[in-house]
């Protein structure tokens, strides 16, 4: 099975 | 629809933007981005902004104590520690009156600028709903594969294998009903079928889900408000 990304390497913390 | 994904979240009040509010789930691989304009509401006022800082199952709880036809009104003070909710039957003379303790929620608050996409889909919310359930009983992901005559769901688990395939079509007597591709590029993404399955929990705000997805990136998954959105962005899985 393929290892899931995290949403925060895609959006940078405002 | 949101509080199997997220507990607490802060509601952001003001008298421009209505209700927003932003949240991670606890895995941090889904975005939840929830907008209710003011619009929405039959009334709405706001004289300062504020945050609200609730925990879902709670306001859950408080929410359930309403009957369908009665109105509800939320009301919170200008440096709250609580949210008042009232009830009331018009035509029974009935009112019921809640409060619900706000809470301090550190949270941060992640930039989403505008995404270029490679496919935009927008297909029934009852039709991926089914999808996303019937496939997660095969495996624990689920690739998404677009072209431009056709979008395809795919799983392959323990014990076999299984996918749909919807080709656009336009109902002319129910939009709502027709499956729409708009395609710059061809695309295959995998993601986890537990957080689809989350995600479908909105399906009944809305007939329709516009799904847009681009290589290596998170994947858009909306349901439209009759004023307002709500969004899942949802992070890809990657190959080793």
């Amino acid at each position: 099975n393929k290892p899931q990304t995290s949403i925060e390497e895609f959006f940078p913390v405002e | 629809s949101i509080k199997d994904s997220v507990k607490l979240c802060n509601f952001n009040c003001s008298q421009s933007q209505g209700i927003t509010v932003q949240a991670i789930d606890d895995s941090r691989v889904l975005l939840i981005a929830l907008k209710i304009d003011a619009g929405s509401f039959q009334e709405f006022r706001c004289d300062k902004d504020l945050v609200l800082g609730l925990d879902l199952e709670s306001l859950s709880k408080i929410l359930k104590q309403g009957n369908n036809e009665e109105y509800l009104t939320l009301m919170a003070e200008d440096s709250p520690d609580n949210l008042m909710a009232v009830f009331e039957d018009k035509k029974k003379d009935r009112i019921s009156e809640f409060s619900l303790k706000l809470m301090d929620i550190d949270s941060d608050v992640l930039t989403i600028d505008d995404m270029e996409t490679d496919c935009t889909i927008t297909l029934p919310a009852y039709e991926f709903a089914k999808i996303a359930k019937d496939m997660k009983t095969l495996s624990e992901s689920l690739k998404i594969v677009v072209t431009k005559d056709s979008v395809k769901f795919n799983a392959e688990g323990q014990i076999g294998t299984g996918s749909v395939i919807l080709k656009p079509h336009t109902d002319m007597d129910k939009p709502e009903e027709s499956v729409k591709i708009e395609l710059n590029s061809p695309v295959a993404l995998t993601f986890g079928a537990k957080y689809l399955n989350d995600i479908v929990k909105a399906t009944s705000l809305s007939s329709t889900v516009t799904i847009k997805l681009t290589d290596k990136s998170p994947a858009l998954f909306e349901y439209k408000l009759p004023s307002g959105y709500l969004r899942y962005y949802l992070a890809p899985k990657f190959d080793d």
